[in-house]
Order: C-alpha cells, then structure tokens, then sequence
C-alpha cells in the first residue's frame, strides 16, 4: 500500500514540467524514505535525479518499496487535469501496481485519474558523493537568463570560475560574448551569489539542457551549480521541505 | 572542436 499527499499539488506539476522534456518514460521509486526518480535523457548525456523525502508530504504511507514505471507524457496528461491549488494523492493499492491512482482535491471539487504503469528495465546510474571543487549558489532567474542570452549566440556554453566569481562565455561563429556574476551578500537570500572555488574550473556544456532544465527555476528562486574539472556538473533545485530536483550534465571536452 | 561526452562515461552502472 502506497500513498502520498502533496499539499502543494503545484509544486509535483512544476517537476513534472520540468523534466518532460529530457526524459520519456522513468522509475518512479517509493520506499519509507520518500519518493525518488532517476533518468537519463535519451541521448545519454544529462541525468535527471528527483528525491522527495517523506516528511514533506500532508501524508505519506509506503509499506513495501515500490517501482512504478510510467510515461512522463501521459503522467502530464493526467495531470493537466489538476488545479495548480489542488493537493495531489499518489495511491497505489497492490505490490505490484499495474497503475497509479490520482485525487485532485480543491475546495469546489475533487477527480480522481488512474494511470496505467509499465514496465521498464532502465539501467540506474550510480552517482558517487563527489567534493566538487566549485559550488556556484545563484537567483535562478539570473541562471536562465544569462543561458537564454548566451544561447542565442552559441550552443556550447563555457562556465569558468574562479575566487573572484563565476564566468559564462560563448565563442560562436558570430562572436562571442561573456557574463561575469559579481559575488553579492545582499540580505535577501533570494539574490544571493556566493562561490566557494577550491579548485577553479573552465567547462564546457550544450546549453540546451540548460535552456530545457530551466523550468525548474519555478521551484526555486536559487540554484546551486556544482562543479569539478572535466566532470559532469550538477544543476540543483532545493524544493523547500521535501528534497530536490538535480540535473548531471556531461561536459563537452576538447578532442 | 568539442566533443559532447555521455554521462555514463562517469557513473557506473548499477
């Protein structure tokens, strides 16, 4: 028997917004813990990781772990059904679910959807605990912006940091452009950028991913850029009391 | 040029 409510049914929305595009169809795993998702997008180069613990649930039941193999697309359609105030159940009622029940509940109404499963022998990546040599903490809207801009001009974008800060750049067949992120301890958490550089980097990544990524910005108004030279960096959205949505990207390397 | 590297060249398999 499984169930799990969330208060904020917007908030399973905006994940799910922000994953469909790099990833088709995923394990959904459910145990005691909470709930936990991991996907590779289709060209294997970006890992996609969601990890909600229990406590950040209205309600939250698990007796058996659980994996549930769905369909982001048809998950989206089930839940385009939903209001972004509802508070959104997961149930299942067997061990082995053949598919996964929805309740919407608003003040006016209250729907219920069934999803059917299916069965997916997807290959788990397992992601060591790295020290990365440069953590970034800035506004997330800062971060789309600067990968929508630098976008626009090429689709390799170069991330360097250093102690003064953090660096984006493009070299495209147009010209080429940088931003530098003054580091700012301003108060207001919410625009603030701090670097802790052990170890400078200069990476490069497909902004593309980016670009598709970015939608999680609505889940948090920060993101952390976790990075070590010609290792995979890792984008992560803390979703305030339940857990976090990270995005691995692959670096491009010079051949 | 850049060569685009696949994430599981860096994490194994489990």
């Amino acid at each position: 028997m499984f169930e799990a409510k969330f208060e904020d049914g917007g908030l399973f929305k905006k994940i799910v917004e922000a994953i469909k595009e790099l990833v088709k169809n995923v394990n959904l795993e459910a145990n005691g813990t909470g709930i936990s998702l991991q996907a590779m997008d289709t060209s294997h180069v970006a890992l996609v990781a969601l990890q909600l613990n229990e406590k950040g649930f209205k309600k939250y039941r698990c007796e058996k772990s659980l994996t549930m193999g769905l369909s982001i697309e048809n998950l989206q359609k089930i839940l385009k059904c939903s209001g972004n105030d509802d508070q959104i159940t997961l149930r299942t009622q067997d061990e082995e679910p053949t598919t996964l029940s929805f309740t919407f509940e608003s003040k006016n109404r209250i729907s219920e959807f069934q999803l059917n499963l299916m069965s997916l022998d997807q290959e788990q990546l397992g992601v060591p605990d790295t020290e990365y040599s440069s953590v970034v903490r800035m506004p997330s809207n800062e971060f789309t912006k600067i990968c929508r801009e630098l976008g626009n001009i090429n689709e390799a974008i170069g991330i360097e940091t250093s102690k003064e800060g953090i660096k984006f750049y493009v070299k495209g067949d147009i010209g080429e452009g940088q931003v530098s992120v003054k580091i700012n301890d301003t108060e207001k958490p919410e625009e603030r950028v701090e670097c802790e550089v052990d170890e400078p980097v200069n990476l490069s990544f497909a902004v593309r991913y980016f670009n598709l990524f970015n939608k999680a910005s609505a889940l948090s108004s920060q993101v952390i850029l976790s990075m070590s030279q010609d290792q995979p960096l890792v984008i992560e959205y803390i979703i305030e009391e339940m857990g976090s949505l990270k995005l691995y990207l692959a670096p491009k390397i010079n051949d | 040029g850049l060569q685009q590297t696949k994430i599981n060249k860096y994490f194994s398999q489990i």
